[in-house]
């Protein structure tokens, strides 16, 4: 299983709908300051069922719908898609492809789709279980963890080696 | 569940003892429960950097604390590879011969695992095989621009 | 010391509002007072870098957040400058841009205070009038080596 | 007032004793991780009178002592000076030298020394009173300081503000 795209539209700064592409298993993302690289992280992170807008660097989750800028007006949604390729889990055929999408509306209304076809939150943590992936895995190291870690109190690490191992 | 986690501190240990010599060219590193209470007791990393002694995670430098900790969830990841990873600049307090074996490691994992990581350092994005710009030109907007290294290089600027 | 609380948050604004800019190239930041007691509330950094709209720091980036905060530590220097200046690896966030933005107002301010920083980026040592190299040449024992820009960057590797 | 020179002895990885002087107002401290970069600044906040270990990195303070390496054996004691010039304070003759020192040996005794002549440590705090300088200065920005300083609650960054400014 690997993650062949994103689709992200009214996301953070991705007021446009866009398609980012990863054909290769080693793929840098670069770009100046501020100019929306971690809200990429951010946007997986929230499609895999991320439900607290701190998580996301935001005081409410409406957070995450473009608010506007100079010269744009704000969104009335946010839509993330995740395509998996060469899926080989039990309930699919081997080597298949899966679109996971999460859309939230100004209204605080907010859907899962599953290959196009609305499902609940735990059908996409399910999807996920076993594979080591999930909204807070290890597998996703934002912007300043790495040093959160190390400063962590012993009880801390302990719950994080429990959850990752 | 008394079993179960010593169980995880025993392979995590197991891999850990061979990441970090990969990842600081020499020394090594362990999970020490704190108190001996299998079921509460929290855990504690000691490394010991090469030519150093032994010493608590807290007498480390920026960048060996940095490093240690890229080593641990690295350890976990062999133990548990999950399908792809995340890196948001975990590189950043690194000097450059510890970028240059941090990026040698994440290339030579990159046989199992896919990795997308942003990175501001020349030497990281060396060794990716795509890299995709984000540009505000309008700002306030992102929008991904494809670019070569020399293109990555100059956006820096 | 409510109108003593109210003098500083005054004159730390005079001073943030020229300080940001030149920093970001544009954009402006202030303090509020987060409540309406004088005595007790607390206060938050409202940013707003050039093109973007006002917002809270935590929406801001790493980059943008570091930036902020070194805005707001100047800011506050050239109210009650001390005589010297000591900066560990603060520009380690930044891009190459940011960086060449910080590294021209630490020189600027060098007139009259005297700055010793600590970098891993080539940008911030360029404007140094003397480079100190501490290497550890004996494992575990540090001493300091003159270097010149040149060596420096090799240090680096 | 600048600060001309550092005197380094026995303190965390500088074993020998050391000296790195600071001839000019722009000079920049480089050198692999590890090296003892930040050790230097630590050096300065302890002479200053800093009295907590943890804000030195260490459990107790006896951990600002050189501990041993892989070939010498730990020091007894540890000693930081700093030489200022040009100093012009009310106290001493205009553009006056001063040197301040701090000594601390293994049985936990802990000395400071002004121009060579023992002294309180009350009598280095007050010298710096109202020039900006001290152990906890917003003019010394620890690594990972800046970060810290943002992500500060509001209450907190009052605090700063009022010891600052
Ligand atoms: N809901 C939103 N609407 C519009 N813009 C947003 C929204 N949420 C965040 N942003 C913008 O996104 C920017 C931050 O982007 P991000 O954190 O991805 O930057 P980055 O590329 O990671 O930068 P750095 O290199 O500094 O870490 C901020 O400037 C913020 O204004
Ligand atoms: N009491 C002590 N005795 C011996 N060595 C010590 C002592 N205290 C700290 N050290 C050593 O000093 C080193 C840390 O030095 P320091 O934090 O100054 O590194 P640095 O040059 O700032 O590196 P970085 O670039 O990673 O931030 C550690 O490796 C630690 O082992
Ligand atoms: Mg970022
Ligand atoms: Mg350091």
């Amino acid at each position: 299983m690997r993650l062949s795209k994103i689709k992200l539209a009214g996301f953070k700064s991705f007021v446009d709908s866009t398609i980012i592409s990863f054909p290769s298993n080693l793929v840098g993302v670069v770009g100046p300051n501020g100019c929306g690289k971690s809200n990429v992280i951010d946007a997986v992170r929230w499609v895999m069922g991320e439900s607290s807008a701190k998580h996301l660097r935001g005081a409410a989750m409406l957070d995450v719908i473009f608010n506007g800028s100079g010269s744009r007006r704000p969104a009335e949604s946010a839509s993330i898609e995740l395509i998996f390729e060469h899926v080989n889990l039990p309930q699919y055929p081997p080597d298949s492809e899966i679109a996971i999408k999460r859309q939230l509306t100004r209204d605080g209304q907010s859907h899962y789709f599953m290959n196009g076809v609305r499902c609940r939150r735990k059908d996409i943590t399910d999807l996920f279980l076993g594979t080591g992936l999930g909204p807070r895995s290890y597998a996703i190291i934002e912007q300043g963890m790495i040093s959160r870690l190390i400063e962590a109190k012993p009880d801390d690490l302990r719950v994080f080696l429990e959850e990752a191992a | 569940t008394k079993v179960r986690f010593q169980e995880t501190l025993d392979s995590v240990n197991g891999s850990l003892v061979a990441m970090f010599p990969r990842l600081f060219g020499g020394g090594q590193a362990h999970l020490e429960l704190v108190g001996d209470d299998l079921l509460k007791s929290g855990v504690a990393i000691i490394a010991r950097p090469p030519g150093k002694r032994n010493s608590t995670i807290h007498l480390l430098s920026g960048g060996e604390k940095a490093l240690t900790a890229i080593a641990l969830v690295f350890a976990i990841f062999e133990l548990n590879p999950a399908p792809f990873c995340m890196l948001d600049e975990v590189d950043a307090p690194l000097d450059d011969t510890n970028v240059g074996r941090f990026s040698a490691l994440v290339k030579s994992m990159s046989g199992n695992v896919q990795f997308i990581f942003i990175s501001h350092n020349k030497i990281t994005m060396e060794i990716a095989e795509q890299l995709v710009g984000v540009t505000m030109q309008e700002a306030g907007v992102s929008r991904p621009v494809a670019v070569d290294l020399d293109k990555a290089v100059g956006m820096l600027n």
